[in-house]
């Protein structure tokens, strides 16, 4: 899962 | 960044464009559903406050700003410049029916039990459903314009793209993101009924025009 906190998607 | 997700972003952006056309030159926001674009607005709002403390690149950030400026601004067109175009009769989907679900979701499917993480998994559901009322009201008047469906195809392929970005991510990178590709399954799957039409009418010329 992705880093927390961290949303590099659009 | 990978291929995919920069034609998806890039398609997404010419969606837009392309509605922010359609608007300006038709002069009108006919067949266009406010409560879609409202819950566009609310998906922007809620997923991308991280704009003030997380930076990502150059790139998310433009398309960040980019897309909750657009998106306030096509709300704008709709309900005060063109407002007379707008027809709230036909534009009867039950947004509330949707907002409701989505923070319950939020609430039990989220990274982490914090504001920003709940914020940000509501705007994912919220996404893969806001095209919803839209759908709806094509279905309901059973035609649309042209320009009107090459917006509605352009959404539609920034969602499908983002499936291949995903896959190629997981092998390339090992990231997976469950909330996000469950939600795109879901959201690339209500377009399916509209890319059958737009394929077989649309791009052979003809009018979008659903069987009665």
């Amino acid at each position: 899962t992705p880093r927390e906190g961290h949303h590099d998607e659009l | 960044m990978n291929l995919f997700r920069l034609f998806g972003d890039l398609s997404h952006l010419a969606s837009i464009l392309i509605l922010l056309h359609k608007i300006q030159t038709t002069r009108s926001c006919r067949g266009i559903s406010f409560k879609t674009q409202a819950l566009y607005v609310t998906v922007f709002v809620a997923r991308y406050l991280d704009l003030f403390y997380d930076w990502v690149s150059l790139y998310n950030f433009s398309m960040k700003v980019f897309f909750i400026s657009s998106s306030i601004y096509i709300l704008y067109l709709m309900k005060v410049r063109f407002r007379p175009t707008h027809d709230p009769s036909i534009d009867t989907f039950r947004a509330e029916y949707l907002v409701g679900p989505c923070v319950v979701l939020a609430l039990i499917f989220n990274y982490k039990f914090t504001f920003p993480e709940v914020l940000w998994s509501f705007s994912i559901f919220l996404e893969s459903v806001a095209i919803l009322p839209q759908l709806f009201m094509l279905q309901r008047t059973g035609e649309a314009e042209t320009i009107t469906t090459h917006y509605l195809a352009a959404l539609g392929a920034y969602r499908a793209l983002y499936i291949p970005n995903w896959i190629y991510r997981y092998f390339s990178e090992g990231v997976v993101d469950p909330i996000a590709v469950i939600a795109g399954l879901v959201q690339t799957a209500l377009y399916v009924d509209f890319f059958y039409v737009y394929f077989t009418k649309v791009l052979q010329g003809q009018k979008f025009e659903l069987p009665a």
